[in-house]
């Protein structure tokens, strides 16, 4: 609070990013270097104004891969804002999981991981223990532990993330399926292949559902259609085309990147059990969706 | 495909530290 980024400032982001969307970085750079400067003259180092075209240059440095130059200026920007906003504002927790993504892009996680648990921890206690924010926050914990093969962490973090996620923001918001979508890839590193079917099979059930209405008899998710093709495949050895499955093409329709994952991961897992047919199912579904 | 599945994830950045 109190604090309001200037309208220049806001102009000169604009503009900062456009040259960089345009990969004319030898513009945008020496515009923000100019910009520190005098700014640095005009209100001395340690202002949020500085902080903030910190950070509008440590983008910039970040799209173009340069994630050390980028760590050093967001650095820079932290102290700056612990000195200025204290040391549990928003901000401050922004800029801990900025430099901790930085880390990750490196691969180094064990260094990003406690940047990761003190942005949590403020946004904790500055949102409470069950806001959407906290919820993203643990997402990028976990995925940090998921890389050094911490699973069990990993599991908490993501469970956590997920019902706060279907508790404010409904069973039917992206992130709750890209969360159980996440949690499912852990499963499998860990060989839980059961529990990561069980999740796939729950993301296609509510995205169909959202899209079609409650499952029943002659209103099935794919994955029910595929199984019942692998079951019926014993008994009458050609199937025939997937026109016979009434709803299949209702079935097939529900599309989003994470219910394209779903459908191939899924059906690498019944390919692993040997129920070729119903695999083919799915990643026929997936390839259409595409 | 599990390869697939973890490739999609990335660390998410916060775009807010642009507006304090």
């Amino acid at each position: 609070g109190g604090y309001e980024v200037p309208n220049r400032l806001r102009t000169l982001h604009n503009l900062v990013i456009q040259y960089a969307s345009q990969g004319r970085y030898e513009v945008a750079v020496p515009l923000c270097k100019q910009a520190l400067e005098d700014l640095e003259k005009s209100s001395g180092h340690d202002h949020p104004d500085v902080a903030t075209m910190l950070n509008i240059l440590a983008l910039v440095y970040r799209d173009q891969n340069k994630y050390k130059e980028a760590t050093h200026l967001l650095n820079d920007a932290l102290a700056i804002r612990e000195k200025t906003l204290g040391k549990d504002h928003p901000a401050v927790a922004a800029t801990l999981n900025n430099l901790a993504v930085l880390f990750g892009k490196r691969g180094k996680y064990k260094e990003a991981e406690p940047l990761c648990k003190r942005a949590l921890g403020i946004r904790e206690k500055v949102l409470g223990r069950s806001h959407p924010d906290v919820a993203k926050q643990l997402n990028n914990l976990a995925l940090l532990c998921l890389n050094q093969a911490k699973y069990d962490e990993v599991e908490y973090y993501y469970k956590r993330a997920l019902e706060i996620f279907e508790s404010k923001l409904g069973g039917d918001d992206p992130s709750v399926a890209r969360t159980k979508n996440n949690l499912a890839t852990c499963y499998l590193k860990q060989g839980k292949f059961k529990d990561a079917e069980t999740l796939y099979k729950e993301i296609l059930t509510r995205a169909h559902e959202k899209e079609f209405g409650s499952v029943n008899n002659d209103n099935k998710p794919i994955w029910m259609h595929a199984e019942e093709r692998e079951e019926s495949k014993s008994k009458q050895k050609d199937s025939g085309p997937y026109v016979e499955y009434g709803s299949w093409y209702k079935a097939c329709k529900v599309d989003s990147p994470t219910v394209n994952t779903t459908l191939k991961s899924l059906g690498a897992l019944y390919r692993r059990q040997g129920k070729l047919e119903a695999a083919e199912t799915l990643e026929e579904c997936a390839t259409k969706s595409r | 495909d599990q390869q697939g599945t973890s490739r999609q994830q990335q660390l998410e950045w916060d775009d807010s530290t642009l507006t304090y």
